[in-house]
């Protein structure tokens, strides 16, 4: 494992703390998408399937766990808690889950690296991830005054896919035969989608004002 | 070679 993955990881991790954080101290997930949430949730489910029939390493199988336990958690905060289930913006949060589900479930159909369930179920997990931010991207445009453990919240997320990309051109160099065209493409996708959020989270970091993205 | 995805990644 290099840096560059461990980094992505721990960011990766660190921005569910954030989320975690945010929805406990303020009693509140205002701003925060369900349906995101949701998503990310089908998307370990889909690609930890093979959680107990293929042992990579203990490191990866804790951090299944761990980001499986969280996502559940997240959504138990949303929709199960008293107190923070009704502070929810049910009416912003209006992003159809079939554009999403749909779309990506053709394309795993279509393009895959093998025609068996496993392979075809992780690869919608891949396709999945890439847009599974869109309908919070599309919520935060809608909140005025976004708080700032939100912001980092997404900020944090869009940075583990950047990392990752890193982390690929390095494995690209220095491990043979490896060629992730799917995870790739991908991953590219996904981060591209956050360049205009970080255009605005940088600005308001660096001007030292509160994080507002233009509607 | 194209094989099976990088199953060693989160």
């Amino acid at each position: 494992m290099n840096i560059f993955r461990l980094a992505g990881d721990m960011v990766h991790l660190l921005s569910f703390v954030v989320l975690v954080l945010k929805i406990n101290a303020t009693k509140s997930c205002r701003g925060i998408s369900l349906k995101t949430q949701e998503l990310y949730t089908l998307v370990f489910v889909c690609r930890y399937l093979d959680l107990f029939s293929n042992f990579i390493s203990m490191y990866n199988t804790t951090m299944k766990i761990v980001f499986l336990g969280t996502s559940f958690a997240i959504l138990y905060l949303m929709r199960g808690h008293k107190v923070i289930k009704v502070t929810y913006d049910r009416e912003q949060d209006t992003f159809r889950y079939l554009f999403l589900v749909l779309p990506c479930a053709l394309l795993a159909l279509l393009i895959h690296n093998a025609w068996t369930p496993f392979e075809v179920v992780w690869t919608f997990s891949i396709y999945l991830e890439a847009v599974a931010i869109l309908p919070q991207l599309v919520l935060l445009q809608r909140t005025q005054n976004i708080d700032n453990l939100t912001g980092n919240y997404v900020f944090l997320l869009g940075l583990y896919r950047g990392l990752y990309i890193l982390n690929w051109i390095y494995r690209y160099f220095t491990e043979p035969h490896y060629i992730q065209w799917i995870v790739w493409i991908s991953g590219i996708v996904q981060t591209i989608l956050y360049l205009d959020f970080f255009y605005y989270y940088i600005k308001s970091w660096k001007n030292n004002v509160k994080l507002a993205l233009p509607s | 070679l194209v094989g099976l995805n990088a199953k060693d990644e989160l």
